[in-house]
């Protein structure tokens, strides 16, 4: 609850006429901003408490290391998520998302992943069709999640793919700080970025 | 010189093979297909004159001309990916300017996801940036737009329903929030052609079938109404709409306003990972 009042507060100051209408000198502007991105960072911690809570109550809670630690990304509108990096390395990565609505949602979910061979497992209908778009060299993870009123869904992201890139379909790859430049059918060389 | 074509079970989407841009949607149900083009504006903030001494600024518009400029005159490199889950077109200016029009295969909208900023101001003049949809709708000077995105306002052009208008802004005068919707319709016809915004802005229809969206706005006076600072946004901005055209019909008024609150209130996805299988986790 004391999570939950920070925003509350927050968006109390922000009915200011000054933060609806935008006619806010540029300090109270990033005040705003600042106090605003505090209360949502708090909020979303609840969230993340709340559901791997829920998932400990309803899946295998005989153990703590079975309890899921569960993180909001704010950076998926950015090119690379650090939530989904672990897919580089092999490790799966399940996707609770959440519905704050209060009718069921058949909604396509858009999420930066670093690699481009991956499955998507739906926890209740097994292997979903999913598609995987490259905009200048980021990999953008799509599928259709259904998501009940209020609730969540789970979906889990495996990847697929051995530890090479085909250069042919794959021009250019940013990975973590380095870029791999490929060409002419094979990877020429690996520079810092 | 083939067009290209989104299609999906709801609608047809066709774009200009040489420079991506929109020339028509088709509703699939209904059968009815509408021209439509989009350009992107921008009017010349005031920075006061021989009338008035006032200037553009975070209270107030007040262009210069009641015309605007085309705000990219250069002809975008288009990029298409197709799929199972969506078809996109994506228009790349720079990386200040990128338009990309989404069609989900489940969807009866058209998604278009816009990148603009930071305004250029290397001139010396700021700019009012709008996005500006014409149809081949006669919609009578009239458009609507939400307040709160619950009741939808009805708006005519130059007219104020409880007193008579002096008409001295032509353009900026028609000018009138936009929460979440704002549309146009065609009664004739029984057509109507909808914007779902994903945040507040300003909108009007200056000319019968368009319907202009205010995107940016980078301004380089102060308005003299208190703020004490000129408007100078200096950010990129990325937002994104759906544009449905459909037939008017209660079915189709309480159909956006799902569409209007799935803008607002995005799935909110969580991560964690495990190296159990997905059978094991789930």
């Amino acid at each position: 609850v004391d999570d939950i009042v920070i925003m509350r507060e927050v968006m109390g100051i922000a009915q200011h006429h000054d933060a609806v209408s935008g006619t806010e000198q540029q300090h109270v502007a990033d005040d705003y901003a600042e106090r605003l991105s505090i209360g949502n960072c708090a909020s979303l911690e609840t969230i993340n408490t709340v559901v791997g809570t829920l998932l400990t109550a309803n899946g295998n809670s005989k153990s703590a290391a079975a309890t899921p630690t569960i993180s909001f990304c704010p950076l998926l509108n950015q090119s690379i998520c650090p939530a989904t990096d672990p897919l580089s390395s092999g490790t799966s990565v399940p996707v609770l998302i959440y519905n704050s609505l209060s009718w069921t949602r058949n909604e396509p979910v858009r999420i930066p992943i670093p690699i481009a061979n991956v499955t998507v497992t739906s926890s209740s209908n097994g292997s979903i069709t999913s598609q995987v778009n490259q905009i200048n060299g980021t990999f953008i993870l799509e599928f259709l999640a259904t998501i009940p009123p209020l609730g969540y869904s789970t979906y889990i992201i495996t990847s697929t793919a051995s530890d090479f890139v085909e250069p042919n379909s794959i021009p250019a790859i940013i990975i973590q700080d380095e870029i791999i430049v490929s060409g002419g059918g094979k990877i020429n060389e690996k520079v810092s970025y | 010189n083939d067009p290209i074509i989104l299609e999906n079970d709801y609608i047809n989407v066709q774009f200009s093979s040489q420079d991506g841009s929109i020339l028509s949607i088709t509703n699939k149900t209904s059968g009815v297909t509408s021209s439509i083009t989009q350009e992107y504006i921008w009017y010349n903030p005031s920075v006061g004159n021989d009338d008035s001494a006032q200037c553009s600024g975070a209270y107030i518009f007040r262009p210069v001309e009641d015309f605007a400029y085309p705000y990219n005159n250069a002809t975008p490199s288009v990029s298409i990916i197709r799929g199972e889950i969506s078809s996109s077109i994506r228009r790349f200016w720079s990386n200040e300017m990128v338009q990309t029009f989404r069609l989900y295969s489940n969807a009866d909208h058209l998604e278009v996801e816009e990148i603009i900023g930071p305004i250029d101001i290397s001139d010396g003049i700021g700019k009012e940036i709008v996005s500006r949809y014409t149809t081949t709708l006669v919609t009578d000077q009239t458009w609507y737009s939400d307040s709160q995105g619950m009741e939808m306002q009805k708006r005519i052009t130059n007219y104020r329903p409880s007193w008579n208008l002096t008409v001295v802004q032509p353009t900026s005068g028609n000018y009138v929030p936009v929460n979440a919707i704002a549309y146009i319709q065609d009664p004739n016809q029984s057509l109507q052609f909808t914007i779902v915004t994903d945040r507040s802005r300003g909108c009007a229809s200056l000319r019968d079938g368009q319907l202009d969206m205010m995107m940016h706005r980078r301004t380089l006076k102060d308005d003299g109404r208190g703020v004490g600072q000129p408007m100078n946004e200096s950010t990129q901005i990325v937002t994104t709409s759906k544009l449905i055209f459909h037939d008017i019909s209660s079915y189709a008024q309480s159909h956006y306003r799902p569409a209007a609150l799935s803008l607002s209130h995005p799935l909110l996805p969580m991560f964690t990972t495990t190296q159990q299988s997905s059978n094991d986790w789930n």
